[in-house]
């Protein structure tokens, strides 16, 4: 494994640490789309369907469950409980994201690497991925006072989409083989809807004001 | 002939 392709997942690793924290010490969801971490459960459902079947390394494993096991728990927090669920913001998060889901799927019949259900699966969840941060971004642009855990959550979701990214690019010119266009391209997409948040979460840091999006 | 590379990232 490179050191992009680890710095990545650690970013990840933060992103639900930060959440996780916001939402067990804090007791607070405010700021945070539920429709995006549904898609989130479902994107992780989906891809780690192999994960009984095909053994990669112990890293892979125990990363795998704990993603499952994050992304499930997060949404059983902010529909069940009983003083996390009260600060949910759901006036304002009010994406339709199930009219993402059947897209992704669609296109998932259409372009994968193989016509198996697993394969299928594996794309549907790649292209989930790419379009799964879009509700948490437009209830950002309608949150008035984003807190910092709630702006470093979604930054680091950011970084660890750009150096997974720098891994490719690694991959690509040491790894002969290495070629997952589906994911390259998902992945460049997904990464090009952060841009915005990106340049406003930079210079609300560098003027040292707080993180506000233009509506 | 174009191999698939295993499907080891998250």
């Amino acid at each position: 494994m490179n050191a992009f392709r680890l710095a990545g997942d650690m970013t990840h690793l933060l992103s639900v640490v930060v959440l996780l924290l916001k939402i067990h010490t804090i007791k607070s969801c405010a700021g945070i789309s539920l429709k995006t971490q549904e898609l989130y459960a479902l994107v992780f459902a989906a891809r780690y369907l192999d994960l009984f079947i095909h053994f990669i390394s112990l890293y892979n494993t125990v990363m795998k469950l704990v993603f499952l096991a994050s992304s499930f728990s997060i949404v059983w927090y902010m529909r069940r409980h009983k003083i996390v669920r009260r600060t949910y913001d759901k006036d304002h998060d009010t994406f339709r994201h199930h009219f993402l889901v059947l897209p992704c799927l669609a296109l998932a019949l259409l372009i994968n690497e193989r016509f198996t259900f697993r394969e299928v699966m594996w794309a549907f969840s790649i292209y989930l991925e790419a379009v799964a941060i879009l509700p948490q971004l437009v209830l950002l642009q309608r949150t008035r006072n984003i807190d910092n855990l709630t702006g470093q959550y979604v930054f680091f979701l950011g970084a660890y989409r750009v150096l997974y990214i720098l891994n490719w690019i690694y991959r690509y010119f040491t790894e002969p083989h290495f070629v997952h266009w589906i994911s390259w391209v998902a992945g460049i997409v997904q990464t090009l809807l952060y841009a915005d948040f990106f340049y406003y979460y930079i210079m609300s840091w560098k003027n040292n004001v707080k993180l506000e999006l233009p509506a | 002939e174009c191999l698939i590379a295993p499907k080891d990232e998250l």
